[in-house]
């Protein structure tokens, strides 16, 4: 397989968690959901919130256009299940024998439960985080690979005043997420408080050797004329054996479209 | 000059942390604001071979030269900022996020960030309440000359303002906020846009989370400003 890495963005179902009577483990093996989708799944929005799902099939109106954001149910007073989802999708991956994949999620909010291939993994809770999950040794030998996710709201969403205010009642405030959730001097509320995976999900296939969060950073002298980059990165060797490296930084300038000065 | 390569072992089952030997430019093309010149941006790839097996894996980010100061004036009490050692006239705009949806879609922080540039502004705030900004955002600022002024996930729902009166110690788990913290840093650091990292909304965060960003954030003392550095400290960079 290819180096590199590749956003899952198409493709996702999603399903209110009480609609579901499966196991996380069951979806991923002997029961996954259809595809077209049949009730209680649906074409879901990833990366979005559970809200932006329920706005895609149409079952919420446009919280955004008038003031129909009042007819949406709001999750002080629906209860934090009505809008823990399951997100459930499927993908290729076949790595060589020296390969090693990563499962990459960029942000959710805010916490989960991922199950592959009927392996639990548990994201922890914090809306600003990425989760990397080491997935090499659970994918399915034949390549194709079940994919479940599922997504709990803040544990604190609040309760909106009848009479609104910054903040509602700040219960958002006591968990690592954002703020405006709970409606502000020039915001409704978000009703579902942007529970979902609201950021890039990707597969990434390396070798043994990976780089992490390189840190680039420049030097100037002489009114810069005299500049220097300085890099650094993070290597994990996740292979059992010694691992003999070359390490190469290059740093070129576009001129035109595919023509570079090195 | 400009490309390198390093050969290095790196044990089973373990993680180091890797520094090249500095990459020397003379006279670069720097990264300027919006209207104050161009926002060139060089390619950085990073790649590593291993013996035997051939590429493991590879990054790149387009990167942009600039220094970026800033400093509280005693005079006004409002801060003021230099680009490449030239004063800038910031005209900011308030951002809270792109969609209540967080349909964030990289077209649309394209059209988004573009607006803000052709209104003349140079800078966005991303208020404290709203989000951590995705790279998608960082990289079209980037593109536009757009700075960014970060800020980290305080305001009146965790400092004991309000009405009801919030917690005034900010989120319950402090660990898990400057695990945030850090992670986002690591994220977003690289962004020739990004200029400054603020606590919270119009006020500083509980003091051991304040501290510890504070001290997490210091700017290195080989990166201050290099009149000050001593001629072993030069010898050094």
């Amino acid at each position: 397989a290819p180096i590199g890495k590749t956003k899952l963005d198409a493709g996702w179902l999603a399903a209110r968690s009480t609609d579901v009577q499966l196991t996380g483990v069951q979806l991923t093996t002997t029961h996954p959901p259809s595809s077209p989708p049949s009730p209680p799944w649906m074409e879901a929005a990833v990366p979005g919130t559970v809200l932006g799902t329920l706005l895609k099939n149409k079952l919420v109106p446009d919280p955004f256009y008038g003031l129909k954001n009042e007819t949406i149910i709001d999750i002080a007073d629906s209860g934090r299940e009505y809008y823990t989802f399951w997100f459930f999708t499927t993908f290729s991956c076949s790595p060589s024998g020296n390969q090693h994949v990563d499962l990459q999620f960029r942000a959710i909010n805010y916490s989960a439960e991922v199950y592959l291939n009927g392996h639990k993994k548990v994201l922890p809770e914090g809306m600003f985080r990425r989760h990397f999950v080491d997935i090499t040794d659970i994918l399915s030998p034949d390549g194709k690979n079940l994919l479940a996710v599922i997504v709990h709201p803040p544990d604190h969403p609040g309760r909106i005043p009848p009479e609104g205010g910054q903040g509602g009642d700040h219960e958002i405030g006591k968990d690592v997420a954002a703020q405006y959730v709970e409606g502000w001097d020039w915001m409704a509320p978000i009703r579902d408080r942007n529970t979902g995976i609201w950021d890039e999900v990707s597969v990434s296939i390396t070798g043994p050797v990976k780089i992490i969060d390189p840190h680039l950073v420049s030097s100037f002298f002489d009114n810069f004329k005299r500049v220097y980059l300085h890099s650094t990165a993070e290597l994990e060797n996740k292979s059992s054996w010694l691992a003999n490296c070359s390490l190469t930084i290059q740093v070129t300038a576009e001129l035109e479209e595919n023509i570079c000065l090195i | 000059e400009h490309l390198q390569s390093q050969e290095l072992k790196i044990p089973p089952k373990s993680r180091v942390q890797y520094t090249f030997p500095p990459l020397f430019f003379y006279k670069p093309e720097l990264w300027w604001p919006n209207g104050m010149g161009k926002q060139f941006l060089y390619n950085v790839e990073i790649t590593v071979d291993v013996k035997g097996i051939g590429l493991s894996d590879s990054w790149g980010h387009k990167f942009g030269f600039r220094k970026i100061e800033s400093t509280i004036d005693t005079a006004t009490g409002g801060r003021l900022f230099k680009v490449n050692g030239q004063p800038v006239f910031i005209r900011g705009g308030n951002w809270i996020l792109s969609d209540g949806l967080l349909r964030l879609s990289e077209k649309r922080y394209k059209t988004d960030i573009r607006f803000h540039a052709d209104m003349n502004f140079n800078m966005i705030r991303c208020w404290g309440g709203g989000l951590a900004e995705r790279p998608e955002f960082y990289h079209y600022c980037d593109v536009y000359g757009l700075l960014v002024w970060q800020e980290f996930w305080i305001t009146g729902d965790c400092d004991g303002r309000g009405a009801p009166i919030s917690n005034p110690n900010g989120p319950l788990d402090h660990d898990l906020f400057l695990l945030c913290a850090r992670d986002t840093v690591k994220l977003l650091r690289n962004h020739a846009s990004l200029a400054l990292w603020v606590g919270g909304n119009e006020q500083t965060p509980p003091d051991d989370i304040n501290t510890a960003l504070k001290d997490d954030l210091r700017l290195h003392s080989l990166f201050q400003c290099c009149n000050e550095l001593s001629t072993s400290e030069k010898d050094i960079l």
